[in-house]
């Protein structure tokens, strides 16, 4: 299984819809300080409900992740992953934010077919995509874990084991 | 539940040395502080590097720690495998030579498996297939600028990022 | 003792909202979390980068997080001048273009006050007057390997670093 | 003023007495991970008695200061600055950290005068080094300043106020 697209429409950064194409094997990513790179990366996060808001460098819960650029009220990412069988089948994992009268709607969906977190979760855990996993490295991770205490340390092998 | 911690621990602790040698042609392992009672003590690193010493974590440097918490981090990532990986500037305290050594496992790695790595080091782009450029319009907008296609080391003058 | 703090506070502010702008183009502040008793509150950075939105340090990038942690060290060093400066690795989450920057602003800065500076990064290697290589011999053993004098840029093929 | 030469024995990576000159203007450091680069730097914070042994990396005191590659049982470090006035005045601050029955000592010096850490500190303030001062911003110092609370950067100004 692989990353075959990215769909980022109003998260953050990315002001209007992007997409961005992935192939197999060592995809490298550059560009200047500030320019969205990371944020690449919290677009797959988002759409996959790996992490938290605070996690994505949000402090205002999921507000902050909608794009300041544009005056609509929404953000929205699909990750297709491609299953690697002999016919290229598809799976898509969507998730968008919208404002609402309350505070904002958070609506995933597997397919286009509208699931809870919950569901979405339990259909990764199949391919092995867990929250708590090491799949995703985001930036400053590496130096956390040399800085923190020992006991931090283990606890991460708990968490795992 | 003990068992489950040190059954755990030890496939952990196999990957990493062998990941920490294959980086650093060096020794290195990890270390509970208490062997027998593993939850009342903490987990540290113990390296040595080609010729020199071995030492704990807190003596190394920059670039040694983090080779040692890289090789913790693909230990974890081969524990626990997963259909793609993705690594955001993990290499930023590595000197040139270390990025090159990174860039081949991760290059060796990806045969397998999808890896999407974000770098500011010339070193790091040398061996993948393929990279997407990053870039702001006005107003920080964010604009995918181009997917290059590499074979290996020959794009570097097409790049606009002085490192290259 | 308020007002020593805010005399202090002022001032630091100045030097760092001119070394920002310096750096980025952009304007930047230091913002105390509560004016009136800055001791009850802490103190944050608000940094608008040349044509983007206002933002608090929270939700920058990790290279727009550097440059405002370093034009606060830069403004701490203008505040209390020393006779030398000694910066170990403050590049490391930057940009090559950003490195440039850096290293200009020490170049400028270095006619009037020395300073060593140890960088991974070939473009801070660019307008140094001259370069220390520290080697390893066996074992670890250091060795200083060289002091190279240099006219800007035309030492770079001598360098044995990948990154050069 | 400005540091003229280092000299450096027995501490840390550097085995044998090795001697470091130094510039006005801008110098660069640079080499491979683990070459003794911030080392360097170690040796002038600990000759001028500017940084506790733990933030010189060191976790057995000033025991791990001394060079495990001889067999010998000191370090010495000497950081020989040039006044800059018209005859090139030089003044210098040494330090030497030996293995003794009881432990260790720790003997500070002013141009070969044995002083005490207070008496150099002194000394040091009239041309404006001090323990908490900017001057030496140590390898991780600017990703602390990013990631400490708001709280502790404030307290970084009432420390220099
Ligand atoms: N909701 C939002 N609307 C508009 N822009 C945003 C929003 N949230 C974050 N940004 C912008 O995204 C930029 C950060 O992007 P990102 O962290 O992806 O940069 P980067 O390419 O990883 O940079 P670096 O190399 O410094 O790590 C910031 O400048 C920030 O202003
Ligand atoms: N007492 C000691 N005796 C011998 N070697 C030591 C001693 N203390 C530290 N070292 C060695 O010094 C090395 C670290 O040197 P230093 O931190 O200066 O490296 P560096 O050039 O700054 O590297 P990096 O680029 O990774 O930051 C370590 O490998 C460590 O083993
Ligand atoms: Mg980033
Ligand atoms: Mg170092």
């Amino acid at each position: 299984m692989h990353i075959k697209r990215l769909e980022i429409d109003n998260f953050k950064s990315f002001a209007n819809k992007t997409e961005i194409p992935f192939l197999e094997g060592f995809t490298a990513i550059g560009g200047i300080n500030g320019s969205g790179k990371s944020n690449i990366i919290d677009s797959i996060l988002f759409a996959l409900g790996l992490a938290s808001a605070r996690t994505m460098r949000s402090e205002k819960g999921v507000a902050d992740l909608i794009s300041t650029h544009n005056q609509r009220n929404e953000a929205y990412v699909k990750v297709v992953f491609d299953l690697d069988d002999e016919i290229g089948t598809e799976i898509s994992f969507s998730r968008r934010v919208k404002k609402t009268p309350s505070g904002y709607s958070s609506t995933y969906a597997i397919n286009d077919k509208i699931q809870t977190q919950t569901q979405v979760h339990s259909e990764l855990e199949k391919y092995q995509i867990t929250p708590n996993g090491y799949n995703i490295i985001m930036q400053g991770d590496v130096v956390e874990l040399v800085n923190c205490s020992s006991i931090e340390r283990r606890k991460r092998i708990d968490d795992i084991a | 539940k003990k068992e489950t911690f040190l059954k755990a621990f030890h496939e952990v602790n196999r990957h990493f040395s062998e990941i920490f040698t294959e980086l650093t042609d060096g020794v290195g392992k990890l270390v509970l502080e208490n062997p027998e009672n593993p939850f009342l003590g903490g987990l540290t690193v113990e390296g040595q590097q080609k010729d020199k010493k071995k030492q704990k974590l807190a003596g190394m440097s920059g670039g040694e720690k983090t080779l040692m918490a890289l090789s913790l981090v693909f230990a974890f990532q081969r524990y626990m495998p997963s259909p793609f990986y993705a690594l955001d500037e993990v290499d930023a305290a590595l000197d040139g030579f270390n990025v090159e050594r990174i860039s081949k496992m991760i290059a060796t790695q990806s045969k397998l498996t999808q890896f999407v790595v974000i770098s500011q080091r010339s070193q790091m782009f040398d061996r993948a297939d393929r990279m997407i450029g990053v870039t702001q319009m006005g107003k920080g907008i964010t604009k995918i600028s181009g997917i290059k296609l590499q074979n290996s080391e020959n794009s570097a003058e097409n790049n606009q990022n002085p490192d290259k």
